[in-house]
């Protein structure tokens, strides 16, 4: 009997874990959207807002973003200059959006 | 300046293949 009942609690305990794993996607960190991952358009976000015309520095971003890495940052403007969303200006720590919106 | 404008340029070009 025992082990009929362990049995029976087994499914149920995975069933409701795997219900909480997909309900919780709203804290998911790097689901990607429109072809970019969250940290990419953050990056993006940040730097089509910036006013200074040569751009945002990599410091500045640093700053704003503090939960991410130096590295991850930099991983997201490599990728974001190689899709032409953002190019470099007076060095290649200053980066401009394209986008003129 | 010209190296930005020549960036800027590239950057274009290749966020108008990206959308074409």
């Amino acid at each position: 009997r025992n082990n009929l009942m362990s049995a029976s609690r087994v499914p149920q305990s995975f069933s409701s874990a795997g219900i909480g794993d997909v309900g919780g996607y709203g804290g998911g960190s790097s689901l990607p959207v429109n072809g970019l991952t969250a940290h990419q358009s953050q990056v993006l976000n940040l730097i089509k807002n910036c006013p200074v015309p040569e751009g945002m520095s990599l410091q500045e971003l640093k700053l704003q973003l503090q939960n991410m890495s130096m590295a991850t940052i930099k991983q997201a403007v490599e990728f974001l200059s190689s899709e032409g969303h953002i190019y470099s200006t007076v060095d290649d720590d200053h980066y401009k959006s394209t986008d003129a919106e | 300046l010209e190296r930005i404008r020549r960036n800027k340029e590239v950057a274009l070009q290749r966020l108008g293949e990206r959308n074409v």
